[in-house]
């Protein structure tokens, strides 16, 4: 099973 | 006053049928240096990131930085009233609350003017990383088109291997598995037709199919596609626009639980 993660985990935000 | 005329105005219908089931409500920054577009699709799994540079307009007027706040499923509706070889100019007044899209037919014998409302639209902005990819995947748009539609016939998710031999596409599912795999070319007569693979190092990542299959709906704008891949980094899907800028999406990986 596998799980999509959101991109905020990589991308900064302003 | 902020105004935008594009002689090639199928570029934007394009555009916009390629976002708009991804993003609803995006908001246009418009600067002297250009039109850009930043939006997450609603579970935040996926960015999409659009440059359109002021050289590619003709002509290109911004005396100040505008947002322009606008609802991507009426800007597309509108944008269907427009012919395929029409200009297409965007305007929109310093004070005013709408923009403005202006459809001229290329005998100029033949305007049709829209007025949009615009929407506020609380936008979180990310900041995306320069990053030194593992693996540049570069193929035709309508080959990786068909090989999502392909692929998703077998699953909701896509891993896709990238060695110094090619790319391999697989897929499993409850009816079985499947796999394609694209070699690098060696001798094509087109350079849109090829495939090429920059190698760092070999790199295998999983991708929800769902979301491929929808940027690949950006294959008309642009007759190849690049894929960038690193471990544990959101795939990087882009789409050349002609020479004025590019569409970029962005999908975070699948991890395995």
């Amino acid at each position: 099973c596998s799980r999509q993660t959101v991109l905020k985990k990589y991308f900064g935000s302003k | 006053m902020f105004e935008a005329r594009l002689p090639q105005g199928q570029i934007l219908k394009k555009l916009i049928e390629a976002v708009r089931e991804l993003v609803t409500d995006a908001n246009f920054e418009c600067k002297p240096s250009g039109l850009s577009l930043q939006a997450m699709d609603s579970s935040h799994v996926s960015l999409v990131s659009l440059l359109m540079r002021a050289d590619g307009f003709d002509p290109y007027q911004c005396d100040r930085n505008r947002t322009l706040g606008i609802n991507l499923r009426t800007l597309a509706s509108v944008l269907k009233c427009s012919s395929n070889d029409d200009i297409i100019t965007i305007r929109a007044e310093d004070d005013g609350d709408s923009a403005i899209l202006i459809f001229e037919s290329p005998s100029s014998d033949r305007l049709s003017e829209f007025d949009l409302k615009l929407v506020d639209i609380d936008n979180e902005q990310l900041v995306i990383p320069d990053t030194q990819y593992d693996a540049v995947v570069r193929m035709p748009s309508a080959e990786f088109q068909r090989i999502v539609r392909d692929m998703q016939i077998l699953g909701d998710s896509v891993t896709i291997a990238c060695s110094k031999d090619g790319v391999k596409f697989s897929a499993n599912g409850e009816i079985g598995s499947g796999s394609v795999r694209l070699k690098q070319s060696s001798a094509v007569d087109s350079e849109d037709d090829a495939v090429t693979v920059d190698l760092q190092q070999a790199v295998s990542l999983t991708f929800a199919l769902r979301y491929l299959s929808l940027f690949s709906k950006a294959a008309p704008l642009s007759p190849t596609v690049t894929l960038s891949f690193s471990k544990d980094v959101p795939l990087l899907v882009e789409f050349r626009i002609a020479d004025m800028g590019h569409l970029r999406f962005y999908l975070a990986p699948k991890i395995d639980e």
